[in-house]
């Protein structure tokens, strides 16, 4: 029997199920994609819809008449200069290259985070448990506190520490009239097949009445990862992967308006978890140092639960051919980048780099594993995230810099006029 | 295998109830109320309900120093799946594993039957 078929739950669950499954905001009245409640895949997730009861009004869509009236793209620019009688969006952002920020990823990209004091006997208390519904809404991702599309200042320091960085925040600062223009579509497990099938396909942008987008395709560990004993066998090949992600990026080629970009990121090295933590104490461990994260891992394989049998294994001879097959399918993304056009977007590829950003971490004076979560041991923590949006914005700026667009004059103005544009 | 997540869960959840309790010097049961005090409203229910099933159990075995892992095999989270060894995230019990488990086997039958009973 299930559950969901009963009357009354069949509702909850459908919402549920549209959130959870196919990644778009359970509440969205005018099914434009964005929505006014946080959790549930919306602002968190998306910029804030301004006008939940019109399509035609979201985050990232060119102003309508100016915007005279109404602020169509949400971005906080509305109304007319009574100088110039032109409208603001019109002066204020002509000509400036408006883009958004769109994540299509995994948890590393959507943020996975379960607070360390909720395994920790000493710090258990009400607080630490305030926030416990808003973080399971939200898929035990924090993706406005992420590389990819942080929005806001950390207000959740009790359970999640550190500072917020990000290159939507970036590229807002750099031209305002980006304002809310984010998408963050990473979803715990995501992998070259359901970027394929699913995760591409909640991309909401409309080629002819939104502006461009920067677009970062990062499925970094999933191919790789599996929890099955034979790991390696169920390793996605490079064969398979190359066909993901081109008809991936064909799919994009159909969805973005002409002038957008698409970064590619490569696969990461996940060995350096397993050389930082391996001898460290595992958070459950801390009243009485009885348990490691060499435990925890050992553990994890034992009920065949672990979220990468390859990596989180005190097997040295398994992790180097992890890695091996994630180098092998990074090398089929830089092979596509420099083979492949596109109508719509060009491509371009970047190494993760979580490597330099721990390099560079331990140069000043830090320690690895203070730059990998606790709890899972397995993805990179809130200081990694800003340490890497830095890291990338660097990267982008030398090798890249038309796909951040330009710095917009008017910047000083439109805070001077419209404050912090309606905020998140 | 060996009961996998709903294992996990429970070693984690029996585990701090046990840290708890030594923390606050109280026993097992208080320390579970405990913490389904700490949750917020809308999950205090649902804790205290899964409590009670548990809590006398959890009790007894862990008065009885049987490790987390131990205990959630008794209350039957956990499992020997053919062919696989009994895995453990705390340190091994004195005389190993095994004989932990069949320590606890009468618990686990009475478990067992409770469950039925209430048709879990």
């Amino acid at each position: 029997a299930d559950i969901c078929n009963i009357p009354g739950i069949k509702e909850i669950c459908d919402i549920i199920n549209r959130a959870f499954n196919s990644h778009l905001p359970a509440e969205d009245l005018d099914k434009d994609g964005f929505s006014t409640i946080k959790t549930f895949r919306g602002s968190s997730w998306r910029g804030k819809d301004c006008n939940d009861l019109d399509s035609r009004h979201h985050p990232g869509a060119r102003p309508i008449n100016g915007d005279v009236l109404t602020d169509s793209n949400c971005n906080g620019i509305s109304g007319l200069d009574s100088e110039t009688g032109l409208p603001y969006e019109d002066l204020l952002c002509n000509g400036t290259e408006p883009r958004g920020m769109i994540l299509l990823g995994d948890s590393i990209g959507a943020h996975f985070h379960l607070p360390p004091q909720w395994f920790e006997a000493k710090s258990l208390n009400p607080s630490v448990f305030k926030d416990l519904l808003f973080i399971l809404e939200n898929e035990i991702d924090w993706p406005e506190l992420s590389a990819a599309t942080g929005h806001m200042n950390n207000t959740f320091g009790e359970v999640i520490k550190g500072p917020v960085d990000s290159i939507y925040m970036r590229l807002r600062e750099r031209n305002r009239c980006n304002h809310r223009d984010y998408q963050n579509i990473g979803v715990n497990g995501g992998r070259s097949g359901s970027m394929n099938s699913t995760i591409v396909r909640s991309l909401v942008r409309n080629r002819m009445s939104d502006y461009p987008a920067l677009v970062n395709i990062e499925v970094v560990g999933n191919d790789v990862c599996n929890g099955h004993p034979d790991t390696l066998s169920h390793m996605t090949k490079p064969d398979e992967f190359r066909k993901n992600m081109l008809d991936t990026l064909q799919y994009l080629d159909g969805v973005l308006p002409a002038g957008s970009h698409v970064w590619l990121t490569g696969l990461a090295n996940g060995s350096l978890l397993y050389d930082n933590v391996h001898d460290r104490i595992y958070p459950l461990g801390s009243l009485r140092n009885d348990i490691t994260y060499t435990d925890f891992y050992s553990y994890m394989n034992c009920l065949e639960i672990s979220p990468c049998a390859g990596w989180l294994t005190d097997n040295s001879t398994l992790r180097y051919l992890t890695t091996k097959r994630a180098f092998e399918l990074s090398d089929v993304l830089k092979n596509i980048t420099a083979t492949s056009e596109y109508k719509n977007f060009d491509l371009v590829y970047l190494d993760i780099g979580i490597d330099e950003v721990i390099a560079e971490w331990e140069a000043n004076g830090g320690e690895g594993w203070q730059l990998i979560e606790p709890v899972d041991g397995f993805h990179i923590n809130q200081q990694a995230n800003a340490l890497a949006a830095a890291h990338f914005w660097k990267q982008l700026e030398k090798e890249y810099p038309d796909l951040m667009g330009k710095v917009n004059p008017n910047n000083d103005r439109i805070k001077e006029l419209f404050g912090d544009q309606g905020g998140y | 295998a060996n009961g996998g997540t709903n294992c996990a869960a429970c070693a984690v959840l029996v585990g701090l109830v046990e840290q708890l309790a030594q923390v606050y010097n109280e026993d097992a049961v208080k320390a579970l109320d405990r913490f389904c005090s700490f949750l917020p409203d809308q999950l205090q229910a649902p804790c205290r309900a899964g409590a009670k099933i548990f809590a006398p159990y959890i009790a007894e075995a862990i008065y009885n120093k049987e490790t987390p892992d131990v205990v959630c095999h008794a209350i039957g989270f956990c499992k020997v799946d053919p062919g696989h060894q009994a895995c453990h995230l705390f340190p091994v019990p004195k005389g190993g594993m095994e004989a932990a488990l069949r320590r606890t086997q009468p618990m686990y039958q009475e478990v067992k039957k409770m469950r039925q009973q209430h048709g879990y």
